[in-house]
């Protein structure tokens, strides 16, 4: 399984509607300061990742929401689809893309936001979404995503807390 | 629980040891944990020493040399539980050119079995990547991205100091 | 002490939307306290929005954009109590090409009245220094000083990404 | 006031004398990870700077001394001058030139080392040099000295501790 591509709509710095092919091997994103690169990371993180909105350097979901930038207009949902190539099957699923989606709109709701999963296209869960992702192989919450800024906080935090990284792993 | 721990700070030291050499061109890292007969009453330190220099504890390193060592750690980690996908942003911050160099090139061979996307502002690594996607912002705040970015507007380059006094 | 806090903090404050409106070619930045009126009941945050963005906290904004703000601000420190004499290690490591141009163009400004010794990676940085010292080790484990070390074969260079599509 | 130039004696990884001439102006110091940059502004601090071995990344004041590399013998003492151009006199010693040495080296009293201060030769104390630092405007725990990574800690520390400065300056 590889990620062959991510559209993201109204994700962060991204308004409107972006695609992102991706290849298998080894890819760069480069860019200037606060461009958008580590944005590109947290959409990804946004469906595979923790659920939580802290690690998404963001304080609430609805702060993922594209704000308007300059002198635009806030959008009022943002979503986010991951399409891997499912050939070799390692997601049990029987197709050859799978496309997760997930989708934050505000709503009046007393959370003032609903959340909801999809893959290709029909209503899904997280619990589904990390049964597949777990049969894949493709852990959220291991080392496998080095954000921005880990490597410097894995050297400056003390020792109970870097022997903590190998209790979660274990 | 003590046993699943205990597996696993075995393999991780073995695999640092490992990256660790290769990273620094001969130089030796490993694990050390503050309680070993109770690893949960203790903390974790790594001990590296840069080819040609005695051993040290993670703190009295230069910049440089702690972050090649965390890196080494990292990986050391990933490869105890191999994923068909990594992120990794911004890594070779801290790194001269060849310490850049070399990581780059172990992320290439090991791209070979896994799909790796990497965020970087280095040239010495984009030397090894295959694809580039770029991004850039207008002056309205929003991101676009841009398929065949020009490189050479972007990244800069590191090479080793020679002395040419 | 409350007085000569608040006068300090009206002061940074000043220097410090002044200083970050050149770093970031027409941004805002400002501090907030907590507790205006018992400062040393609560902390201190520092808000800054890069040209062409709404204004946000520290820590929603990009490495790069966080380091330029903290950058503005120790410069803004320094301004209310000018030295002789300022070292700096590696300050322009998040930036990117065209941060790092402006904030060695300032100090280079700043120079011309108090001496500047600054530890740098980047080409770009040193495009603006006037002197340059190569510390290089052998593998002996210790240090030697170059006094002109041949640059090109040192540090990168970074440039704006033009969206040449 | 200007710094002319910093000798250097087993101080770190710089075994054996080393001189480095300085110019006022901008000057930049470049080189590979681990070759010594950083140990060159700390060489500065041991004289200027405060005086505990914590901000020197060291233990103890011991650990500053040259540990022999990776096949030489460790050095029983360090020593670090800084030459001062005083033309302007803004240095109350009616010298052009002030050179300000710290000299630390192993010794058989109960702390392990001694550690002693001299102007221009003669025998001074950390006291006289604070004074002769302070009129000339030069403060060693203000923020005119950036060590490597100050710059991640502003960012990361909470707004609490980013109060503190002000305070530690005010
Ligand atoms: N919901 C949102 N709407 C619009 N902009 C947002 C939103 N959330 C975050 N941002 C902006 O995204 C920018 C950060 O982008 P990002 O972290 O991707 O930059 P980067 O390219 O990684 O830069 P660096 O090289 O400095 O790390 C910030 O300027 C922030 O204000
Ligand atoms: N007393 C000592 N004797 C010998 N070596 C020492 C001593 N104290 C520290 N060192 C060594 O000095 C090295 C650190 O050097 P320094 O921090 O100056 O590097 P740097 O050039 O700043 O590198 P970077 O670019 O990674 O920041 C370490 O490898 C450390 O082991
Ligand atoms: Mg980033
Ligand atoms: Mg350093």
């Amino acid at each position: 399984v590889h990620l062959k591509e991510i559209e993201l709509e109204n994700f962060k710095t991204f308004g409107g509607k972006t695609r992102v092919p991706f290849s298998q091997g080894y890819t760069a994103i480069i860019g200037p300061n606060g461009s958008g690169k580590s944005n590109i990371l947290d959409a990804i993180l946004f469906v595979l990742g923790p659920k939580s909105s802290k690690s998404l350097r963001a304080e609430n979901l609805t702060d993922l929401i594209f704000n308007g930038g300059a002198k635009g207009k806030a959008a009022s949902y943002c979503k986010v689809s991951l399409l891997f190539d499912n050939k070799d099957r390692s997601m049990p699923l029987d197709h050859d893309v799978v496309r997760l989606t997930r989708h934050v709109k505000l709503s009046g709701s007393s959370a003032g936001y609903s959340s909801s999963f999809y893959i290709n296209g029909e209503k899904s869960s997280l619990k589904e979404f990390d049964s597949v992702l777990t049969s894949a192989g493709i852990l959220s919450d291991g080392y496998n995503m080095v954000r921005q800024g880990l490597i410097t906080s894995i050297i400056e935090t003390g020792p109970i807390e870097r022997r903590r990284i190998l209790d979660r792993v274990s | 629980k003590k046993e699943l721990f205990m597996k696993l700070y075995r393999d991780v030291n073995e695999n640092l040891s490992e990256i660790y050499r290769i990273f620094s061109r001969g130089g030796k890292a490993s694990l050390e944990l503050e309680n070993p007969e109770n690893p949960f009453e203790g903390g974790l330190d790594i001990k590296a020493s840069p080819s040609g220099k005695k051993v040290r504890l993670l703190k009295s390193l230069s910049g440089g040399e702690k972050s090649l060592a965390a890196l080494a750690f990292i990986f050391a980690l990933q490869q105890t539980n191999p994923s068909p996908f990594y992120i990794l942003d911004e890594v070779d911050m801290f790194l001269d050119a060849d310490n850049a160099g070399v990581v780059s090139r172990i992320i290439r061979e090991n791209s070979q079995k896994a799909q790796f996307i990497q965020v970087t502002l280095r040239k010495v690594t984009l030397k090894q990547t295959e694809h580039i996607i770029g991004v850039m912002m207008q002056n309205s705040g929003v991101s676009e991205v841009v398929m065949k970015p020009n490189i050479d507007d972007f990244v800069e380059e590191n090479r080793p100091m020679e002395v040419k006094t």
